[in-house]
């Protein structure tokens, strides 16, 4: 069972540990806002309150046993950065921080943190994608110029089997799953992970894989 | 050439626009801080400051012209619903917006917003999952259950080709790429698309597709 520790409990940090709790991980969490923390408190394991640039704080609380410690503090830069270089201190394995700018970024990686995620910057990246892509519903970007898209799946498509369609000699891109409609209008769609001889049907939506100019090219097809 | 409206100039809304921007959007920005707008309008095709809960601020601005318009707004609960609202009066045919919990998110869809995004909430999501998991470096949840991973490739793929390799028959998760050292060790992995006569190497990484308890499997056999 992993031990996981979260220094700050703002959204994002709030987000990770209820996630985590729901998972089955240990948690434990410190943040400095009292109030915070007593609302915490029922989510997590450990909640403590106390200030994270203070390395007593966290062997107080316990984080020295933690597997991996997430510091999700995002606006007190100082904060998060002494926080970091705390827990490298501990000796904690894996530090992960979140950055609010490429420069704050850097600068946590440079003193030891062994991953750094951005939360806003990545959403608006992957929403920037989607918004100018011509049809695809949603997109992820795996690596540079290669995503996971949804589109709609185009005409010439309908009533072939995935095998007959050939999609992937065609098109250059891989039909991972099929999101199709739920007879009942009010459940989401179901995913249906690709098969040669799944059946596409009108108002399906392909999940594909590949490079993003050919996905394009897949979409526009209609 | 489409024409993108930003209300709301914040980590999400900057990086938005940067990211439209630099990918030749027409990018039109609004904010309430005289500052932000200066900072960002040698990014974006036009700045305004001004008051997006104000219909008229918004039409001096030209955002009835946008196709597409995200409301990034986030601590500013009241701002953001009210921004989000003018924009359904405009007639703008998509919006889009950010919400800071599950609550706001709520009140944003029922008011009008066609589409909203949780950057914290998401990227808090998906770090949870990888977190938790065996080996996967790291996890994208496509659809409940379902992701595309990375894995260290399992030593007895070492040396066969992809086709030898036989990873969906044997497995049942697709691999979509190789991301392989490059020679120069101070530059980035390379993607390699997948394809069957591609031979794994050790220190290789797989991207895999399929159910997250099979790529657990396959990351567990090494
Ligand atoms: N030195 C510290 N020790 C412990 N907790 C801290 C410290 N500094 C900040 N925090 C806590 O971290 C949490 C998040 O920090 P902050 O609000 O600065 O970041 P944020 O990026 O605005 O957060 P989010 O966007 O995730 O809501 C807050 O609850 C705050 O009390
Ligand atoms: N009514 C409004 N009209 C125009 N701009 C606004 C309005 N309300 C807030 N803003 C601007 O929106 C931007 C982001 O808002 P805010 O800081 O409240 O959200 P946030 O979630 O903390 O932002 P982020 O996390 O994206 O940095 C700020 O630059 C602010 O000036």
């Amino acid at each position: 069972m992993k031990r996981i520790g979260i220094i700050g409990a703002g959204r994002f940090g709030q987000s990770l540990a209820g996630s985590l709790a729901e998972k089955g991980a240990e948690v434990l969490l410190i943040d400095q806002n009292r109030e915070t923390v007593q609302e915490m408190s029922e989510y997590v394991t450990k909640a403590v309150q106390g200030d994270a640039t203070n390395p007593r704080a966290l062997t107080d609380a316990g984080f020295q046993d933690c597997d991996t410690v997430v510091v999700a503090i995002g606006s007190n830069v100082e904060g998060s950065i002494m926080a970091t270089v705390n827990c490298k201190e501990l000796g904690i394995p894996t530090v992960v921080a979140k950055a609010v700018s490429d420069m704050h970024g850097k600068v946590l990686k440079r003193v030891g943190a062994d991953i750094v995620v951005y939360p806003n910057k990545d959403r608006a990246t992957r929403l920037a994608r989607s918004l100018l892509a011509r049809n695809p519903i949603d997109l992820f970007e795996i690596a540079d110029g290669v995503s996971v898209a949804e589109v709609a799946a185009p005409e010439f498509l309908i009533d072939k089997t995935l095998a007959e369609a050939a999609v992937r000699q065609k098109y250059g891109v891989t039909v991972l799953a099929i999101r199709r409609l739920a007879d009942d209008p009010r459940l989401p769609r179901q995913l249906i992970i690709a098969n040669g001889d799944d059946k596409i049907q009108r108002e399906d939506r392909l999940l594909v894989f590949g490079v993003d100019k050919k996905i394009d090219d897949l979409a526009h097809d209609n």
